[in-house]
């Protein structure tokens, strides 16, 4: 069976309602190392690849493999109904048909109890090969949700260029263009502001804002976020949780004609 | 004029 508890249901609920507009229905892999979960979206543009580690959770218990088939639509209303600060118990058996939440205000006193019904998915499971990327951004995530919000006002579409330079995100559209350059950029005092560039190479990439912006989401769970580019193949952005849990989104490439 | 490419060219069926 599974257990798993954790400190604040904020982090579960910040997960879910960042991937739900882009996924619907998927499984929760669960085994002795965690919670994962692995979803493309319905066009096989983008992917989402969750992973909670087993020591996000205190406790955490679960002694063999098991699928939970969730609608996250579904499960986003029974979230709904967890104050961000209770604790938040997650329950299955074996062979489960329901995932019971349990949500506890300690300082209330108060305790509420779901069963959320679970459903068989029978999922496409990619592998993704290990990459070493010709370029890692690091920077704030507030700050990437701005530029990806900003150039969508001019154009579908962002190229991202790294260089020695620093990092440049450019849209070309209908009223004219615009663009964003970053350099790199690490104040003592204010680390949630360091903008970091690792390059092996210059690297340049076009990419939908519809789906950046939708991994935008995600930016309350970690004030940074990473951007991992090559040339000609899907980008990853990663937003990084403590006692490495991840959340990371891949995104393939426009591709020129 | 770019077109959008899908995962599938870059990952495999695990």
């Amino acid at each position: 069976m599974l257990e798993a508890r954790l400190d604040t249901a904020n982090l579960f609920k910040s997960a879910v309602d960042a991937i739900k507009d882009l996924v619907q229905d998927c499984n929760f892999d669960c085994n002795d190392s965690g919670i994962a979960l692995q979803a493309m979206d319905n066009s096989h543009v983008a992917l989402v690849s969750m992973m909670l580690k087993a020591e996000a959770f205190s406790p955490f218990r679960c002694d063999r493999n098991i699928a939970l088939g969730v609608n996250l639509t579904s499960l986003t209303k029974v979230l709904r109904a967890a104050g961000r600060d209770d604790t938040l118990t997650l329950k299955a058996e074996d062979a489960p048909d329901v995932l019971n939440l349990v949500f506890e205000a300690t300082a209330q006193d108060r305790i509420s109890e779901y069963d959320l019904k679970l459903m068989d998915i029978d999922q496409e499971h990619l592998g993704i090969p290990d990459t070493e990327y010709a370029a890692t951004i690091s920077m704030p995530s507030a700050e990437f949700k701005r530029i990806t919000t900003d150039l969508m006002a001019m154009s579908e579409s962002v190229t991202i260029e790294a260089t020695k330079d620093g990092v440049k995100f450019s849209s070309t559209g209908d009223i004219g263009n615009g663009s964003i350059t970053l350099r790199q950029h690490t104040p003592v005092d204010k680390p949630n502001e360091t903008v970091e560039i690792e390059l092996s190479e210059p690297v340049a990439l076009t990419f939908s804002l519809k789906y950046l912006t939708n991994f935008c989401k995600a930016q309350p769970l970690s004030n940074q976020v990473k951007l991992c580019l090559s040339a000609e193949v899907p980008l990853m952005v990663e937003y990084g949780l403590e006692g490495g849990s991840y959340l990371r989104f891949y995104l393939a490439p426009k591709i020129g004609d | 004029g770019s077109r959008q490419a899908t995962l599938g060219k870059f990952f495999t069926q695990a």
